[in-house]
């Protein structure tokens, strides 16, 4: 069976509404690591890959591999009735036809509890590699929002272009043109505000705003994302939830021309 | 214009 209890439900509250719109139907894997979510959107440009690790919970118990098939709307209708500071346990039978969710208020004696019914869901997995990316930039997540939000009013594409001289950011649309650049830099008083770029190789690649703004919903997870990108492959994004759980969502670049 | 890809095209079906 499962038990798994988090903190503060806030974590998972806000995973569900980082992803509820890019995907609506999926298992969260659950085994003695921790819960996994791995899904792509309808089209399959965009992919979610979620891993929130034992060490998140605490206790953590599942002793056999469980498979719980969620609607995410439905999972957002029963989170809403819990408060960000509640305590959350998840709990499931081993081959389960609801999951179990107990909210506590650590400052009153209120338990909620709720029962979701689970579906099957016949889901396939992707072979994620392991790669070592040609630019990695580090950054606000408040800022790699407004980024993608502002180009977004101008075109339906984003050219990110990494070199020495920095990230350059750029769409064309019917109206005019657009751009960013960001440079390193260190703010010593404020980490949080650090923009960092590994770079072992140029990059210049082009992907749809529509996705990328969506992932930006999940910038209350986290103040700092990790964008990644090598020429022609997927970009990822990764959002860090605590300890090494982590949301990341992997995008399919445009390519031709 | 650029083409929009799929993920498919770069990661296997495990």
């Amino acid at each position: 069976m499962l038990e798994a209890r988090l903190e503060q439900a806030s974590i998972l509250k806000k995973v569900v509404d980082a992803i509820k719109d890019l995907v609506q139907d999926c298992n969260f894997d659950c085994n003695d690591s921790g819960i996994a979510l791995q899904a792509m959107d309808n089209s399959h440009v965009a992919l979610v890959s979620m891993m929130l690790k034992t060490e998140t919970f605490s206790p953590f118990r599942c002793d056999r591999n469980i498979a719980l098939g969620v609607n995410l709307t439905s999972l957002t209708k029963v989170l809403r009735a819990a408060q960000n500071e509640d305590i959350l346990t998840l709990k499931a039978e081993d081959a389960p036809d609801v999951l179990n969710l107990v909210f506590e208020s650590s400052e009153n004696d209120r338990i909620s509890e709720y029962d979701l019914k689970l579906m099957d869901i016949d889901q396939e997995h992707l072979g994620i590699p392991d790669t070592e990316y040609a630019a990695t930039i580090s950054m606000p997540s408040a800022e790699f929002k407004r980024i993608t939000t502002d180009l977004m009013a101008m075109s339906e594409s984003v050219n990110i272009e990494a070199s020495k001289d920095g990230v350059k950011f750029s769409c064309q649309g019917d109206i005019g043109n657009g751009s960013i650049t960001l440079r390193q830099h260190t703010n010593v008083d404020k980490p949080a505000e650090n923009i960092e770029i590994e770079l072992s190789e140029p990059v210049s690649l082009t992907f749809s705003l529509k996705y990328l703004v969506n992932f930006c919903k999940a910038s209350a997870l986290s103040s700092t994302v990790k964008i990644c990108l090598s020429n022609e492959v997927p970009l990822l994004v990764e959002y860090n939830i605590s300890a090494s759980s982590y949301l990341r969502f992997y995008l399919a670049p445009k390519i031709g021309d | 214009p650029k083409q929009q890809q799929t993920l498919g095209k770069f990661f296997g079906k495990k």
